[in-house]
């Protein structure tokens, strides 16, 4: 057996313009090392790269801390459109949803797409379709919104009110 | 955006992306997580890729296939092919960007042009690290 490893990321920005408080920064950490665990454990067991990348990837999405799944950002007209993909190695094969507005973890969806093999990208309502009829849990858009995700569009529409969308805060753009 | 990219005991390389996109980002705009060869890439033998940043550019440039090709045809090391995107063309645009990849050894590579990036790694030795800022 050869060796196995693991990285993982949850977004990249202007860190210093994020405006976190000590705890919400902590707590970012706590769900970084519980996303490496999940998918370590796996790995250390003798389990697949692929399982070990779904289970790091719906860790993050499961938290509030990414933008990704719960927590996600909104889009113009105020509501979540995820996307997500995975890909395997191995066999070259991929999977992938864009803009689902109802898949609670949207790589679960990106892997079904993939080993059934009947496509390599669903969007949309297809997407959401295909996730539900596949045993999926789906869910209401509001499900990812969080307090902070609507206060960083109000600012946002804000901005552009006032021509000054170049000086939003990063989580303001991105969160 | 989050990410996720391993190496198995069997020697198998996977990768994986999820993103909400951005702020206020216009509707049905989708970004580089969803598209297979820019912001997610695997192949065995080579390395895994899963992207964060300005989707656009990792779109134009193809960013994950972009490594693995430098890897694979090159010979760069992980390390060399990631940062000649992430550092070395994008950051002279100013376009902000970060990946994580491992390659077929276990090596683990994870740029960024930003002033830091969530992230994490578990070596071969079982080592794990996790930051956020330099």
């Amino acid at each position: 057996m050869g060796p196995v490893a693991l990285a993982i990321h949850g977004g990249c920005g202007v860190m210093a313009k994020l405006d976190l408080s000590e705890e919400e920064w902590a707590a970012a950490r706590v769900d970084l090392r519980r996303s490496l665990e999940a998918g370590w454990a796996i790995l250390s067991a003798g389990g697949s790269a692929l399982d070990a990348v779904q289970v790091a990837v719906i860790v993050m999405e499961d938290s509030p801390h990414f933008n990704a799944g719960y927590g996600a950002a909104l889009n113009a007209a105020g509501y979540h459109e995820l996307d997500a993909s995975i890909m395997d190695g191995q066999t070259q094969t991929g999977g992938a949803v864009a803009g689902s507005r109802h898949i609670r973890n949207p790589i679960r969806a990106a892997r079904l797409v993939m080993e059934r093999g009947e496509a390599v990208l669903l969007a949309g309502h297809a997407a959401d379709d295909y996730a539900k009829a596949g045993g999926l849990e789906v869910v209401p858009n509001s499900h990812f919104t969080t307090e902070r995700r609507v206060k960083a569009l109000a600012a946002m529409k804000e901005h552009e009110k006032q021509g000054t969308a170049a000086k939003a805060s990063e989580s303001e753009k991105h969160g | 955006t989050v990410g996720a990219v391993a190496l198995d005991a069997a020697g198998h390389l996977a990768a994986a992306t999820s993103t909400g996109g951005y702020n206020n980002k216009p509707e049905g705009r989708v970004g580089d997580s969803p598209i297979i060869g820019a912001g997610t890439y695997a192949r065995d033998g080579v390395c895994a890729v899963s992207g964060t940043g300005k989707g656009e550019f990792f779109i134009l440039h193809a960013v994950g296939h972009e490594v693995a090709s430098r890897v694979a045809y090159l010979g760069e090391s992980l390390e060399q092919a990631s940062s000649k995107i992430i550092i070395d063309e994008f950051q002279p645009r100013s376009i902000g960007a970060g990946l994580v990849a491992v390659d077929a050894k276990g090596n683990i590579a994870a740029p960024y042009n930003t002033d830091g990036m969530f992230r994490g790694w578990v070596t071969p030795e079982g080592k794990f690290f996790v930051g956020t800022h330099d």
